[in-house]
């Protein structure tokens, strides 16, 4: 395990932290999408049905579980304890169009053509689209709280970190893989425009407001 | 084993 993996992880956990200390302290998920949260639910779930069959090391499997339990917990504040503050109306985005070209991409895509590896492609695939309703509230709203830009912050900084890891292992194991690759890249460019107002605005100590 | 190798990512 490489410095930009491990810190990628860090950023990844504490983008979901961020999320569920926002939610919990102001008891609103105001601003939030819950359809991205369900999709990150789906993607975890599908990525990480091999707990159940494969064991690589006490670190995997316990973030692995960390990261089903956030993204069930934050689920659920959404859609159940604090559903009265959830912004339903400017919440969307239509799922059909990213589940049904991520799902007939993981069946024509992979590594192999098994249930395991269809669904682990799926989850990639879908990861990397999944930011797409949030960013789309956050353009329809025009705003967004700051606490909201850190956790997007933190979610990108992981795809871009991830991105260096690739290239890390390209170099010492001559190992790469061409889907969480070319996902990783796509991800990570739906975030630049982001990156650009967080850094122009945000750190400045402004509120992201779009013009 | 590649699929082993990247499965271990998160």
């Amino acid at each position: 395990m490489n410095i930009f993996r491990i810190l990628g992880d860090v950023s990844h956990l504490l983008a979901m932290i961020i999320l569920l200390v926002k939610i919990w302290r102001s008891k609103s998920c105001a601003g939030i999408s819950g359809k991205s949260q369900v999709l990150f639910a789906i993607v975890f779930t599908s990525r990480y049905l091999d707990l159940f069959t494969n064991f690589f090391s006490i670190y995997n499997t316990v973030m692995k579980f960390v990261f089903l339990m956030c993204a069930y917990i934050t689920v659920y504040l959404i859609y159940g304890k604090f559903r009265k503050t959830f912004d339903n109306e400017n919440d969307s985005f239509r799922l059909e169009f990213l589940l049904i070209p991520v799902t007939g991409l993981s069946f024509l895509e992979n590594q192999s053509f098994t249930p395991l590896e269809i669904l682990w492609t799926f989850s990639i695939y879908l990861e990397s689209v999944a930011i797409l309703p949030q960013l789309f509230m956050i353009s329809k709203t025009g705003e967004a709280e700051t606490i909201t830009t850190h956790y997007l912050f933190f979610l990108g900084l992981y795809h871009a970190l991830y991105l260096a890891n690739w290239i890390w292992r390209y170099q010492t194991e001559n190992y790469y893989d061409q889907i969480a690759v070319v996902s990783g890249v796509v991800q990570t460019i739906f975030y630049c425009d982001f990156f650009y107002l967080y850094v122009t605005k945000v750190l400045k100590g402004k509120k992201l407001s779009l013009p | 084993n590649i699929i082993l190798k990247k499965k271990d990512e998160l």
